[in-house]
């Protein structure tokens, strides 16, 4: 979830 | 996603669109840095490894294959097109790539998140960004005549991860779990990096005469 977090932008 | 980042997001579209569109109408290159362009088609390539693996929304994929597309198109057009490249201005563009790239990779195998392949290839792109216009503020500075399209391409660039910065703080206010050191210390190195050149820009466009950026 944190790992998502981060990537969720360009 | 907020105001600033969608902000960000299409200035910076617009930036390398800006390019493109430069490098395929008029066919020339002048006052490009291939050696920028090349690092940013590594930081598109290293942050972007998820792409298939991370389905996040169609927007993010869609402007990761835009953002992709345009910088290997432009390092190939400035590389090979037969016109385009009469233009580039190589024994100006200098600047050795390695000089950017060996610190980042180092620095990212030491300070990141999670030592994971793709957690330091993101943290390498993250540091390779920052210092990725060097080469382009380098040439700028070497060949002092700065045509508005390339000033403004510089400039957008810079803009973009501006906003971005807003929008971390937004985030960091609206998302309490949102904190991410080394994205903003490596944001804020790059906008700094521009500082200089905005505050240039600026006074050309005020004064409304020719940007030159001092030797």
């Amino acid at each position: 979830e944190e790992d998502l977090e981060t990537k969720d932008e360009l | 996603m907020n105001i600033f980042r969608l902000a960000g997001d299409m200035t910076h579209l617009f930036s390398v669109l800006v390019l493109l569109l430069k490098i395929h109408t008029i066919k020339s290159c002048a006052g490009i840095s291939l050696k920028t362009q090349e690092l940013y088609a590594l930081v598109f390539t290293t942050r972007y490894l998820d792409i298939f693996t991370d389905f996040i929304s169609l927007y993010n994929t869609v402007m990761k294959l835009i953002f992709l597309g345009s910088s290997f198109s432009i390092v190939w057009y400035i590389r090979r097109h037969k016109i385009v490249r009469r233009s580039y201005d190589k024994d100006q563009d200098t600047f050795r790539h390695y000089f950017l790239v060996i610190p980042c990779l180092v620095l990212a195998v030491f300070i990141n998140h999670k030592f994971t392949f793709k957690e330091v290839m993101w943290t390498f792109s993250l540091y390779l960004e920052a210092v990725a216009i060097l080469p382009q503020l380098v040439l700028l500075q070497r060949t002092r005549n700065i045509d508005n399209l390339t000033g403004q391409y510089v400039f957008l660039l810079g803009a973009y991860r501006a906003l971005y910065i807003l929008n971390w703080i937004y985030r960091h206010f609206t998302e309490p779990h949102y904190v991410h050191w080394i994205t903003w210390i490596a944001g804020v190195v790059q906008t700094l990096l521009y500082a200089d050149f905005f505050y240039y820009y600026f006074q050309s466009w005020k004064n409304n005469e020719k940007l030159q950026l001092p030797a």
